[in-house]
């Protein structure tokens, strides 16, 4: 399986209009200078999947995410995050889509292909596919220190995690 | 409990090793059990020892050596359970040329089974890429556009 | 004792914007007293503002943008109270190459009033130095050369 | 004023093999390979002057700021800043050389132009060119964020400082 593309909606700098972005099986470099929005892609994939608090996707709280411009911020912020299966996901569907909607009062809805979840359902039905809160495969910026600074049991815990 | 931890602890440390003697050539670097008695009594301790150097508190070594431990603690991980995707967001910021060039190669084979997504200012990096995305930022607003990877011929 | 302060405050402030507008055309930053009627009640936020985007929330701001406003900082203080010497490791790390470059050309400037001694894995910052010093481990062991730097011809 | 040279002997990854590093005045730039021991030359201006801590040198105590090859440690640590005064320090002397010395035992020695101060002394004399723990002239790899991360009340005290 793999993410074979973002739908963005309003999520920090991305616009109010919808944008797709293309990403694909392989190697994919995310190049631009700084500021572009680069690092927010990757905020918009672990806000979608309930992967990383709002701290770390450097908001006070989730409203935060929510694009504003001029002093307006706009409704909502959405995420889609679409896989192609090839058994990733212990379901027969070829494409997962993985969505979240953040309101400006917070609250916040998760779907899979369209039916709303519970964040617990979700994190339950990511951790098939081996994708959890605080995984190894989602390295932040300036983050990649973090596997080093470890306690010897966070990292123990880990191990046992994977085991 | 403990039977499923060993066995996965010890596939992990082999791996962690192989890859730090790969993207640090003449190095070592393995994990240690604090309690090998009761494994559950301690933690896990990483053991880095560069090229030439004997082993150091873990702390004093170099950024950059950091850098390429946590990297092979990473892919070592990869190789026991992997994830589907892999998103690293300027890992390569504190490697020099080289090593950055090695971490690139490493990636490229590792994306044939596996989905990376890796951000970077840096062309070595980006050089080793299936693809490129493209992103700007005009009038506070992000645009994102495909761009052509000069670098190689598309196989 | 306050009058020192605010006299302190307002040049810095002053500087501090006026660099970050060199580093980030188009983009503002400035200091903000937390009690404007008292300030030893209350601290000093900082307040920057990317080109053609709004004020936002300080953490939102990019890894590059913190770097340029992080420099500003230290640049506006060097302003008003210069030290002898600055030592910078890897400021650039998370800067792409055109604000590498207009840092590069901002530490050369300012390299005529105090020294700089800047350690980077990088050629664009390594390009505008007056001199190279080389640094190599043969067995654990660091050696330190002189280097030509032949980016430049020198004055 | 500036720093003219270092004179390092079994500072961490320097050898007991005396060694001098020149900078002079302007920009200098301090190039190598990853491991080299760049870091470590701003860790010896660093520890020499008495302005970081052992952990933001990176070591557990002192002691572990003494070089080490092959399970053997050298007796001492030993490092010299050599400064051009140009009335930067409020002393008659052009050459002004600060030292520092640490024994395995942990035990170190300050020197201003050979004659030993306490480490009070040596602070009280550096501050008068500027030079401070924790100042800002300084920045220490994976630092430079610290500026932005400060509290307000941080901000304030670093501003009242300069002042
Ligand atoms: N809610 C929001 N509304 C509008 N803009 C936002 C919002 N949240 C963050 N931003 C903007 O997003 C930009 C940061 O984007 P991002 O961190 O993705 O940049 P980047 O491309 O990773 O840059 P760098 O290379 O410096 O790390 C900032 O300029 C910030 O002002
Ligand atoms: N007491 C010691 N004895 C011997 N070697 C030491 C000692 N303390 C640290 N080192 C070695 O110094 C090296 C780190 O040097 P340093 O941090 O200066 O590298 P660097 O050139 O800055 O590299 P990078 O570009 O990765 O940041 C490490 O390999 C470490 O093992
Ligand atoms: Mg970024
Ligand atoms: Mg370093």
């Amino acid at each position: 399986g793999y993410i074979e593309k973002l739908v963005i909606e309003g999520f920090k700098s991305y616009g109010r209009q919808r944008i797709e972005i293309p990403l694909g099986e392989g190697f994919i470099a995310v190049v631009g200078p700084n500021g572009a929005g680069k690092s927010n892609i990757g905020d918009a994939i672990s806000f979608a999947l309930g992967i990383a608090t709002s701290k770390a996707l450097r908001a006070k709280n989730l409203s935060y995410l929510i694009f504003s411009k001029d002093g307006e911020k706009a409704d909502y912020a959405y995420v889609e995050v679409h896989f192609k299966n090839f058994g990733a996901f212990p379901v027969p569907e070829e494409d997962v889509i993985v969505s979240r909607k953040v309101y400006r009062d917070g609250r916040s809805v998760f779907r899979i292909n369209g039916q709303v979840v519970k964040e617990k359902e979700l994190s339950d039905f990511l951790s098939k596919a081996g994708i959890y809160e605080n995984g190894y495969n989602v390295v932040l910026q300036g983050d990649i220190i973090r596997f080093l600074k470890m306690t010897p049991v966070e990292r123990r815990k880990l191990i046992e995690e994977v085991a | 409990k403990l039977k499923a931890f060993l066995k996965a602890y010890e596939q992990i440390n082999k791996s962690f090793s192989k890859i730090f003697a790969r993207l640090s050539p003449g190095g070592k670097a393995f994990m240690q059990l604090e309690r090998e008695d009761e494994p559950f009594e301690g933690g896990i301790n990483l053991v880095v020892k560069p090229r030439g150097k004997e082993v150091q508190y873990l702390e004093a070594i170099s950024g950059g050596e950091k850098t390429l431990g946590a990297l092979s603690l990473i892919f070592a991980l990869q190789d026991y359970k992997p994830s589907i995707f892999y998103y690293f967001d300027e890992v390569d910021a504190h490697l020099d040329e080289a090593n950055a060039r090695t971490v690139g190669e490493l990636i490229k084979e590792r994306s044939q089974t596996a989905q990376f997504i890796v951000v970077t200012l840096r062309e070595v990096l980006a050089s080793f890429a299936d693809k490129l995305i493209g992103v700007s930022s005009r009038g506070g607003i992000s645009k994102v556009f495909p761009l052509k990877n000069l670098t190689h011929s598309p196989y």
